[in-house]
């Protein structure tokens, strides 16, 4: 049975899509078969992995608009135990186009339902934003997952999104658990990097992950390769990081 | 009669609201009467020149939804020539509410309408992405200016972003121009960061502005003071990138 994780912040910017990628890969390379599903319609984690969006037929849209069984959208990667399920710029309409529906929080969740049993995890990338998109992958997963960039603005808006996850679990999906924080793009050397870090696990204690992730430029390069940070470099920290990473959560999910 | 400059890009963490707040800062050093409207539910904008959100009694949510002249909800800065017009947390709910009204998409353009005149500059900045609130940013501005980070991601998403702008200029804003493309967060040390540099000005030639704002630590720090850059440190690099950028719109207006 597999476990739906959201990854999720309103912020811009703070490592959602580089984490669902790289914990995917990590996740796969520990031989747990794991599927994204990448619901930004700007379909970063899409091309991260390789997929050239314009040459694919199907995507999430169609799960979502046109109740197209996963099975015929999902893509595999180079990597034997992790697939994708591509985004598509028309998610863009996609949120009015639900607005009338009943059930429209609900739709990526039935979509998932069919096919939570192939994978023990399936990792969901989120726009920065609270619409209607964002709440259908909050609807859909176990739990949350959230990235917090090491800086003055990223620690502002924790607060409000704890505040509307508060509201999701309360309206719309009772089981949803925090999954916890994880602090990203860390810098050491950053005086303001250091204050962040103290922050955020002061006031959110065992809500924060001990693996913190560290500012390392093969994250940034591995993208335009399409490959994952595994692929990419295996021995730099980025991939040290988000190994032992994905370890934390096997360990805080009973599983290794 | 003040200039609108809208800042968009549905990529998150560009450097929209550090352009919007150091951009409006440096007009304001420059003698130019400047005022910015914060168009992002997350009030990043309003945060980083010091106003306390949860203090202030009136935003830009009243102006759109109530019709409340701006003159009421303008705030004073520090800087003589910066004023605000903060953001609040209710704008998430804003796109909603606007949804079936009529004008829905002029709403913004006609609250700015009132106090056009009594600015040089008139700055908004949009959230991460291509809703409602962000088509009312384009539809009353005379011009929007696109920050690109020095990163894989951000390059991907641009044209995507110009497309948006070809839209609302044929159906809802002919008078809409292309400001241009700042480059944020440059590090010279970076082979991807020069690549990014390289592609874009090839790509998109003299839409790209000369002046490219540098990855610099001050930057992150200022907004934890409730700071602009020059009153944080007026003598780094972000000051003086940012300083540079203004000259150079300026005399892209021919106004200096
Ligand atoms: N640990 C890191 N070290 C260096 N660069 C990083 C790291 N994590 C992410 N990046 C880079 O920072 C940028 C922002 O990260 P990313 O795109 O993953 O954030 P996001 O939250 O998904 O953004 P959006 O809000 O637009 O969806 C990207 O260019 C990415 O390559
Ligand atoms: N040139 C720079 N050098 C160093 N840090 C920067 C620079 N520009 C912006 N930053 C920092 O990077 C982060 C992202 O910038 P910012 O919040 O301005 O982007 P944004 O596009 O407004 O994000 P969002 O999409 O969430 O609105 C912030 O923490 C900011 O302080
Ligand atoms: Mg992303
Ligand atoms: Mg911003």
């Amino acid at each position: 049975m597999g476990k739906i994780i959201a990854i999720a912040n309103q912020k811009g910017g703070v490592g959602k899509t580089t984490t669902a990628i790289n914990l995917g890969a990590s996740f796969g390379v520990l031989e747990y078969k794991t599927l994204i599903v990448d619901a930004d319609p700007q379909a970063n984690a899409s091309s991260g992995v390789g997929v050239d969006i314009r040459k694919v037929e199907g995507n999430i849209y169609d799960c979502l608009i046109n109740e197209v069984h996963p099975n015929e959208v999902i893509i595999k990667t180079e990597n034997p135990n992790l697939d994708i399920i591509p985004a598509h710029i028309d998610l863009v309409g996609a949120e009015l186009e639900l607005i009338n529906e009943s059930n429209r929080e609900h739709k990526l969740k039935m979509a998932l339902d069919k096919i939570k049993d192939d994978y023990d995890f399936i990792i969901i990338d989120c726009s920065p934003s609270l619409g209607l998109i964002t709440v259908n992958s909050l609807t859909a997963a176990d739990s949350v997952l959230v990235p917090v960039q090491c800086e003055y603005f990223a620690l502002e808006g924790l607060g409000k999104l704890l505040n509307t996850i508060k509201i999701v679990q309360s309206r719309l999906n009772t089981e949803l658990d925090m999954e916890g924080i994880v602090l990203t793009m860390y810098d050491t050397r950053l005086r303001l990097a250091n204050q962040v870090v103290d922050e955020v696990k002061t006031h959110f204690l065992d809500l924060v992950f001990n693996t913190i992730i560290h500012r390392n430029t093969r994250l940034g390069e591995a993208p335009s390769f399409g490959e994952t940070i595994i692929m990419h470099d295996a021995t730099c920290k980025g991939s040290i990081n988000y190994l032992n990473f994905a370890r934390e959560i096997l360990q805080k999910n009973d599983l290794t």
